[in-house]
């Protein structure tokens, strides 16, 4: 059988927010590592990619290898019945047709059960090339939310130009164009609320807002977010989660015709 | 302008 148990089960919530709205269905894939996803979403522009490991849980076991088939509209609405300081169990057979969700409040005097029937998905696992990166930008993940806010108010694309100077976030549109500047941070440690850029070469690349908008939708997950982008490249967009993993988004480059 | 492009010309199929 497979059993995962997330005495934090707010932050499963909270990864369900963070693929929902870019990702209808998709195979949470069980393993003794632990719990991955791999999806891309329909236009195939963009894809989120994500570990829990085993060690976060308590506990975990995994006895085979198995395919979690989920709707994840269905599984969201499940998601939102559990409270944010409840216990989140999830619990299949080894030839699971449904999965089971339990929800414990913290002084156990309620318990939910959920069950919820899985599907057969076809997935098409992408191999993600290891890349150079021309560029790393760390930054707060709630300031990059408020760049990708801010300028979706000016256009549709944002165009990201890191240099010895620092990275600038720009965007066009109708009515004008907004840019937003940032100047790396004296890095002495990498604390909360610091800009770093680690710069091999300097680089520009466009972006679509409205997919980076669905990026920050992991924004509570971390403090931190990082963007290693390339030339001509699908930029990485990463969200690291203390003690259990990470949500990681790639998204296609906009190329000038 | 610029046109968006795929992520399946990036990422291959395993």
């Amino acid at each position: 059988m497979f059993e995962a148990r997330l005495v934090q089960g707010s932050l499963m919530k909270k990864f369900m927010e963070a693929i929902k709205d870019l990702v209808k269905e998709a195979n949470w894939d069980c393993t003794g590592t632990g719990i991955s996803l791999q999806a891309m979403d329909t236009s195939h522009v963009s894809l989120v990619s994500l570990l829990l490991r085993s060690d976060g849980f308590d506990p975990y076991r995994c006895d085979r290898n198995i395919s979690l088939g989920i709707n994840m509209e269905s599984m969201a609405k499940i998601m939102k019945c559990a409270s944010n300081d409840d216990v989140i169990t999830i619990r299949s057979e080894d030839h699971p047709d449904n999965v089971t969700f339990v929800f414990e409040s913290p002084n156990q005097e309620k318990v939910c059960d959920y069950e919820m029937k899985l599907m057969d998905i076809d997935s098409e696992h992408l191999g993600i090339p290891d890349t150079e990166y021309d560029a790393i930008i760390s930054m707060p993940a709630s300031e990059f939310q408020r760049i990708c806010r801010d300028l979706s108010n000016i256009g549709d694309s944002v165009k990201i130009t890191c240099n010895k100077d620092g990275v600038q976030f720009s965007a066009q549109g109708d009515t004008g164009i907004g840019k937003i500047a940032l100047k790396q941070n004296a890095v002495i440690d990498k604390e909360d609320g610091q800009v770093s850029i680690e710069l091999n070469d300097p680089v520009s690349l466009t972006f679509a807002l409205r997919y980076l908008t669905f990026f920050t939708k992991a924004t509570p997950l971390a403090s931190t977010v990082t963007l290693s982008v390339s030339a001509k490249n699908p930029v990485a967009v990463e969200y690291r989660v203390d003690d259990i993993g990470y949500i990681r988004y790639y998204l296609a480059p906009k190329i000038e015709e | 302008s610029s046109k968006q492009s795929s992520l399946t010309s990036f990422f291959k199929k395993m």
